[in-house]
């Protein structure tokens, strides 16, 4: 009845045995630890009509979740898991639904988690477009502020329902908070001083909607035209099938003063990655050498 | 020049703004991917060619690619019996990578520079992965290891099959696995 427990000489995580949903990360060198969960969720996207401005629909060139009965619908995880544990990694192995799965994965010497998540296709027999999330809540006080990179260069200092250079009317209470995510997203406890840190594979979209949370937005599959000039829908027209996308987020629990060194020393090695190459061995080691 | 020519003008096409936020008909977008794997094909003979120079061989080997191993295919690993490796880092410091490698299962061996023993874990694929669409390969486990690799250079391994018949210092990863209990299905 143990939590399940994957853990480095840097980093630990604790999964809930029940169900093998992430419980808790621990940064072992600062001591500081957090409560954390994962999930998947989906926003629907608006259909409108596209009659007026308001009444867009959401498509290639729209995210506009469909709110009118709350924004967020949660995916349940199935429960299943499976652990893995080796001399150079431990992992645990999450089977969310049929098109949803995932592996949080630790090697011996990484200061950072990596979230391998698999994606699709996306069901759409209920007629519903929908915009996939993968979500992390901590118990981290992060207040209303978080930041997003600009072409991972610089940071950019992010409040919800809020811009620096006009006052906002919220109409869409998702969308208005959703930002380009093309190198990593951060959130920051001032209490704790600790930074939650997580770096992206390719550009997308993020956002911390609620206190001590964050969100990036990995798959998306719509079923009607934005009329904004693609004339066809997010839906692989002519595929029929959509799309299944696999992807990682690395996260990086640290103090606030230590995280810039870490994640860009990170997104580098992810970025620039070592090119590999393979070639018969037909002759003596020599040939090797 | 002309080598690298190709992936530079499909990535100056793709620069438009379509092909960075994919607000681009679904034939427009496999056709961006049409270009860049093509570029980046050409690339990879320069990189080969590169490593050659380095390596100062001979007679230039031959070497090959696998683009494919983000869902973990890859026709060289999946086959094999031993092949070399060599892992270029273009990075100005020293790089510590866990490569991970497709594979049928059974035991392997990877040796370093100066014959060193590396140590190697192998673990089975999840599940999921198997069944993506249009995977085409035999690989169910992968093999991982750890690579030092040198600022701005390479490094070789090399990776041999091995007969279960060795004693047991190949790591395997232990699976533990925990279904979903039926209620919670329902």
């Amino acid at each position: 009845n143990e939590d399940v427990v994957v853990q480095n000489e840097f980093l630990s995580l604790a999964f809930d045995q029940a169900t093998g949903a992430l419980k808790s990360l621990t940064n072992l060198e600062s001591k500081d630890s957090i409560a954390i969960s994962q999930s998947f969720g989906y926003y629907i996207g608006s259909v409108g009509d596209n009659s007026k401005e308001e009444l867009r629909a959401a498509g290639a060139y729209i995210s506009r979740p469909n709110c009118s009965d709350g924004c967020w619908k949660e995916l349940k995880s199935n429960g299943s898991y499976e652990v893995v544990k080796g001399a150079l990694g431990q992992e645990v192995r999450q089977y969310i639904n049929p098109w949803i799965s995932q592996v949080i994965r630790l090697h011996t010497t990484s200061k950072h988690v990596n979230f391998e998540w698999q994606v699709g296709p996306i069901p759409i027999g209920d007629d519903v477009g929908k915009e996939i999330i993968s979500r992390f809540s901590t118990s981290m006080k992060t207040g209303e502020e978080f930041w997003t990179d600009s072409n991972g260069r610089q940071n950019i200092r992010r409040v919800r329902n809020f811009r620096s250079t006009f006052k906002i009317n919220i109409t869409e209470p998702v969308a208005s908070n959703y930002y380009p995510v093309v190198d990593r997203l951060f959130v920051r406890d001032n209490g704790q001083k600790t930074q939650l840190t997580i770096l992206t594979d390719r550009a997308q979209g993020g956002a911390s909607l609620n206190e001590g949370q964050v969100e990036l937005m990995v798959h998306r599959r719509l079923l009607v035209d934005d009329w904004l000039g693609v004339s066809e829908p997010l839906n692989e027209v002519g595929l029929g099938q959509g799309l299944v996308i696999r992807g990682t987020h690395r996260l990086i629990l640290a103090k606030i003063d230590k995280s810039a060194a870490r994640y860009r020393a990170l997104s580098q090695a992810s970025y620039w990655h070592p090119t590999i190459l393979f070639t018969a061995v037909t002759t003596q080691e020599s040939r090797l050498e | 020049q002309h080598e690298v020519a190709q992936l530079r003008e499909a990535v100056g096409v793709a620069q438009h703004h379509d092909a960075i936020t994919g607000t681009e008909r679904q034939h427009v977008a496999d056709d961006y991917a049409r270009q860049l794997a093509e570029g980046i094909g050409e690339c990879q003979d320069v990189v080969a060619d590169g490593i050659n120079k380095l390596s100062k061989v001979s007679s230039p080997i031959q070497y090959q690619f696998c683009d494919l191993l983000n869902i973990s295919q890859c026709h060289v690993t999946e086959n094999l019996g031993q092949t070399t490796i060599v892992l270029w880092n273009s990075l100005s410091r020293t790089v510590n990578h866990y490569v991970r490698l497709p594979v049928k299962d059974g035991d392997y061996s990877v040796t370093g520079a100066g014959n060193s023993d590396v140590p190697v874990q192998i673990t089975p694929l999840p599940k999921e992965l198997l069944t993506i669409p249009g995977r085409i390969s035999a690989a169910t486990h992968e093999l991982t290891f750890r690579a030092k690799l040198p600022p701005v250079g390479f490094a070789t391994y090399l990776i041999k099959k091995v007969s279960k018949s060795r004693p047991k210092k190949y790591n395997r990863g232990r699976v533990l696995q925990r279904t979903a209990r039926s209620d919670y299905l329902q």
